[in-house]
C-alpha cells in the first residue's frame, strides 16, 4: 500500500511575518530544523521562510523581518496524499518542504525531504 | 539492484576555512543549495557549513569566518556505498548531506535528503 503524508509528517513550527529574522533563526536553531511556515492572525499560512532565505538575508546584508525574506507563493500538501507526489513537487519546485494543511486551510503538518529521506534507511 | 552513491551524488562545491560567512552565505544562493563542505590547502576535508549554520551564526549574533561556524566531525560517504546505507547516516545523525570522499580523501560529490527523496518520486 502507498503511504501517506500523515504518516511521516512533522508537528510544524508556526511563526508570524512580524518575526525578525534573527528570533525565527533563533527558533530553528532551538528546535533543530530549517523551515517555518508563517501564518497571519487567522492561522492561514501566508509564507515560508528557511535556513536558505536567512543566508539570503546574510548575503544581501539586510537582516530584518521574516515577511521582507519569506516566499509568499507556498507550495503546500494534505494529510492525504501520497508521499511519491509530495516528493514529485518538493523535486518540480526544486524545494525541501511542504507545509500540510487541512480542509479548513490551517496547517497541521510539514513534511521535509529528510523525512522522506529517511524511508529510504534499511 | 541496489543503487550507489555515485548515481546520485552531485557535484560539490567547496570552500576554504577563513572564507568569510557572508561570502558562504553567497555562494549557497548563488548555486541554490544549503551544504558545502570545508577544505585545506591539501584539499582533505576538514569541516562542512551548512545554512542551519548561518541561521545559527545570525541568531547568536556573530557573523565572522567558517572556520568559527563550521562542523569539524563530518560524517561522510564513498561512491561505492548503498543510499540505503547513506540515508541511514543521515537519519542517526539527524543531518541533511554526506560529502563524497574517495580513497585519496578527496571530496567528488555530495549527497542530499534532497537528492534520495527524488527516488521516491513517481
Ligand atoms: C528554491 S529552494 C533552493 C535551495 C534548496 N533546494 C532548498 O530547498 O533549500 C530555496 C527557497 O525555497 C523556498 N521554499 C521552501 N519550501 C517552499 C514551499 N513549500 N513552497 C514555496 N517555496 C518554498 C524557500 O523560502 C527558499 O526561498
Ligand atoms: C544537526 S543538523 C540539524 C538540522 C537539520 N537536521 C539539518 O540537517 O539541517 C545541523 C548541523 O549538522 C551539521 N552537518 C550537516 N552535514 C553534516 C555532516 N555530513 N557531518 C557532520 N555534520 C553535519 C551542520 O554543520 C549543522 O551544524
Amino acid at each position: 500500500a502507498t503511504k501517506l503524508v500523515r504518516s511521516v509528517m512533522d508537528k510544524p513550527v508556526l511563526i508570524y511575518p512580524d518575526t525578525s529574522v534573527e528570533k525565527a533563526a533563533k527558533l530553528m536553531i532551538e528546535k533543530g530544523l530549517n523551515h517555518l511556515p508563517v501564518i497571519d492572525k487567522e492561522k492561514k499560512i501566508i509564507g515560508i521562510v528557511t535556513s536558505w532565505d536567512v543566508a539570503k538575508a546574510v548575503a544581501s546584508g539586510k537582516i530584518g523581518k521574516v515577511e521582507e525574506i519569506m516566499t509568499k507563493k507556498v507550495i503546500t500538501t494534505t494529510p492525504d496524499e501520497a508521499i511519491e507526489l509530495a516528493a514529485k513537487k518538493m523535486e518540480m519546485h526544486d524545494i525541501s518542504a511542504l507545509p500540510v494543511v487541512n480542509k479548513d486551510g490551517r496547517v497541521v503538518g510539514i513534511v521535509t525531504s529528510e523525512d522522506l529521506s529517511k524511508l529510504l534507511a534499511r
